[in-house]
This record gives structure tokens, C-alpha cells and sequence, in this order.
């Protein structure tokens, strides 16, 4: 294992963290400012009833402005760039609706079950046009464990450039250089954690997390396949090209 | 292929 000493592990930590900060399409205080403010009913219902494949066009879209944020996230990280740009893509298309996923708990209410959607918070129930209820209240869940660890934004950072950093993906060509910087990241946060004075037990829950987000994802393109089997022109025609790159 | 993400890493960052 490499050696890397605490101010290097601090630096790493504070570049992550800043990248984050400067990237992350919603600051907290923003949101605060709009007391979490909840769709009202017939606003929900305005979601409902909205043709499959109209909530389906404007989820692709507000998933592909958030994943815009991530690559921003990912050009700021310097080990990112340094790596080909092969890799570069690998990385992202794996990892950036993963990051999606897990910046969702910074604009969730654990306490009513709703997420910053489109203005205001939704819940679960607003998504049904989807027609995916079991991967929405699966998103939903996710967030909410998310936020009872009650991470840091530093902490969510380095989680987030940890994720970005998966080693494991197919495809990569410099494999060995992805897995120095996500051990590094791991170190990193191990260390941010500990200087936190964070129990043990979670970094263990943040590794679990990371087969949970896989789940999340492939089941994204289940649900985008059959979407498509039925609906091929509405996503040739009115789907982000940002989204059909990544997904298609 | 992946015309825009090559483009989105080789803008310089805003």
C-alpha cells in the first residue's frame, strides 16, 4: 500500500472538498431559504397525470442538468484529469448517476419523505407516471440512509470522489493509476473521518453503500430499457443527448 | 461516440 502522509491525505481531502462545494447545484442555505417547501396536492396530482412519457422526458432532463454538475465535480478533482481520457468517460458513465444518487441526500427531507424536485420537494407518490414505483421508493430509501449517517460535506465529497475513483469498472485501460487515486480517497476519507471523530462503524456503512448504488443504477437502465422497448422515438427525439450517451 | 462528455472534459472549467 502507497505511503501517504497526513498533509498530503489533508490536501487531497481539502481539493475534493472545495471541488464539491464549487459544484454542487444547490447549496443548503438555498434551499433552507425555501422552507423546504412541499408540492401541494393538486401540484402532485399535476405530476401524475402527466403522460408516461412526458415525466419520463422531464426526469431524463433534471437528471442530466445534475450529472452536468458532476462532471464539473470530477474536472475540478487534478488525479481526474490526469488520467487518460478513455478512462475519463469510463469512470463517468459508470459513476456519475451513482454521484447523482448519492448528492440527493444534501437536497432530502428525511423527515417528510421528499426531495428537491423541479422547484419545490416531492415525494414518492408525485414520480408515479413513471411507472416504476419500486425503484422510486428504492431511491428514496437510499437518501434517506444516507442522511442518517449525517455526513459532512467533506465527507460526502470524499464519498463521492471514492465512488468516482471505482477501480472496477469495465473498460478502463489505466487501471492501476484509477486504483492509487481510490485508495488515496479512501485514506482521505478514512482520515476526515477519524479527525471527525466519526464511530468506526461508518466507513463500513459508506463501503456497503456502494453495491446499493449499483443496484440503483442498473436497475435505472432496466427501467430505461423497457421504457424504451415501448417508447423508442420519444427518447431518439426528446431525450437529452448528455442522457442517451450515458445511458443508451 | 460520446461526443459530448469528450467535449464537456475539454472545455476548461467555468
Amino acid at each position: 500500500s502507497p505511503t501517504v502522509s497526513m498533509a498530503e491525505l489533508d490536501h487531497l481531502a481539502h481539493i475534493i472538498s472545495k471541488s464539491h462545494l464549487e459544484t454542487c447545484q444547490h447549496l443548503r442555505e438555498e434551499l433552507q431559504q425555501m422552507n423546504w417547501q412541499n408540492l401541494l396536492q393538486d401540484e402532485v396530482e399535476s405530476y401524475q397525470s402527466k403522460p408516461r412519457e412526458v415525466m419520463w422526458q422531464l426526469c431524463a432532463v433534471k437528471i442530466t442538468e445534475a450529472i452536468q454538475y458532476v462532471v464539473e465535480f470530477a474536472k475540478r478533482i487534478d488525479g481526474f484529469m490526469d488520467l487518460c481520457q478513455n478512462d475519463q468517460i469510463v469512470l463517468l458513465k459508470a459513476g456519475s448517476l451513482e454521484v447523482v444518487f448519492i448528492r440527493m441526500c444534501r437536497v432530502f427531507d428525511s423527515q417528510n419523505n421528499t426531495v428537491y424536485f423541479d422547484g419545490k420537494f416531492a415525494g414518492p407518490d408525485a414520480f408515479k407516471a413513471l411507472g416504476c414505483d419500486d425503484l422510486i421508493t428504492s431511491v428514496f430509501d437510499f437518501a434517506k440512509s444516507m442522511c442518517l449517517l449525517h455526513l459532512t460535506e467533506e465527507e460526502l465529497a470524499l464519498f463521492s470522489a471514492f465512488v468516482l475513483f471505482s477501480a472496477d469498472r469495465s473498460w478502463l485501460q489505466e487501471k492501476l493509476q484509477v486504483e492509487k487515486m481510490q485508495q488515496r480517497t479512501h485514506l482521505a476519507l478514512q482520515h476526515i473521518l477519524q479527525k471527525n471523530q466519526r464511530e468506526d462503524g461508518v466507513l463500513n456503512k459508506l463501503r456497503c453503500k456502494v453495491s446499493a448504488l449499483r443496484s440503483l443504477c442498473n436497475r435505472h437502465t432496466e427501467k430505461l430499457s423497457a421504457f424504451r422497448a415501448i417508447y423508442p422515438d420519444v427518447i431518439r427525439t426528446h431525450f437529452p443527448p448528455l442522457y442517451k450517451e450515458l445511458f443508451g | 461516440k460520446h461526443k459530448i462528455l469528450h467535449q464537456l472534459l475539454q472545455n476548461s472549467t467555468s
